[in-house]
């Protein structure tokens, strides 16, 4: 479960640097690498908070399974994105 | 990852720098 | 021993910190957050707080934000907890330089068909 687990946030952290790099160019500066471990970690933990989040939406559902309208719960406190995932799920529908 | 990559850019470019570190992370890291 | 002030409490209250017209500030106001990485957001810029607003700071007390301070009847949320890792975590960091401990830990277990 550890190891898995290390998969997760390695996978997490690289994908994170990948995406700090297109910031860092468009923006022309740069990230140090303790910025790009910090903000994976952060993300990994978010994502966590997410994950238990979802599943107790779910729960609350009756349903075993995750879906989008769990994900909509996830963003109600924040207008601008439950916009942009309402709208993103849309696209992903059609 | 992104909202956080921004954030801490504006924080480095308000303080004049062209490297991010954790301190201008920890900066915006409450409002993140 | 309810929840109104009794009457030394109240003038206490009333001479050191009643908010009035003839003071400075006007009204308090906890800082504007918006999502800057949603495209349509993202050239807003940040608003000065109009004279006589004191706009909170959200990282003024960050010093002491490293850890969990002791609680009563109700525990830390998740997203506290969350916040101080992190915080403890830049505190760890701050002295590196070029190596990254947490990089060197985590980069062995990486498998590129992990990544989407």
């Amino acid at each position: 479960e550890f190891s898995y687990r290390q998969r997760l946030k390695a996978a997490v952290h690289y994908t994170a640097g990948c995406l700090c790099e297109e910031v860092a160019s468009d923006k022309e500066v740069q990230f140090s690498r303790q910025t790009i471990a910090a903000i994976s970690e952060l993300t990994f933990r978010q994502c966590e908070n997410f994950a238990r989040d979802l599943e107790m939406f779910a729960r609350h559902a009756r349903r075993s399974t995750i879906n989008t309208e769990d994900v909509k719960l996830l963003a109600r406190r924040n207008h601008s994105l439950l916009k942009y995932i309402t709208e993103k799920n849309e696209e992903i529908t059609q | 990852v992104v909202e956080a990559a921004i954030r801490s850019v504006r924080q480095a470019q308000a303080e004049d720098l062209t490297q991010v570190d954790v301190d201008q992370l920890e900066k915006v890291l409450p409002q993140l | 021993k309810d929840w109104l002030l009794s009457e030394e409490e109240f003038k206490l209250w009333n001479r050191l910190y009643r908010l009035r017209s003839s003071d400075e500030i006007k009204e308090i106001t906890l800082p504007q957050v918006q999502f800057l990485s949603l495209s349509s957001e993202e050239d807003i810029p940040t608003e000065e707080p109009a004279p006589g607003t004191r706009q909170l700071s959200l990282s003024e007390w960050s010093v002491w934000q490293d850890h969990p301070f002791p609680t009563h009847q109700v525990g830390h949320s998740d997203r506290c907890l969350h916040f101080i890792n992190i915080m403890q975590m830049i505190e760890g960091m701050r002295r590196e330089e070029n190596e990254c401990s947490y990089e060197l830990e985590i980069q062995p277990f990486l498998q590129m068909e992990d990544v989407s």
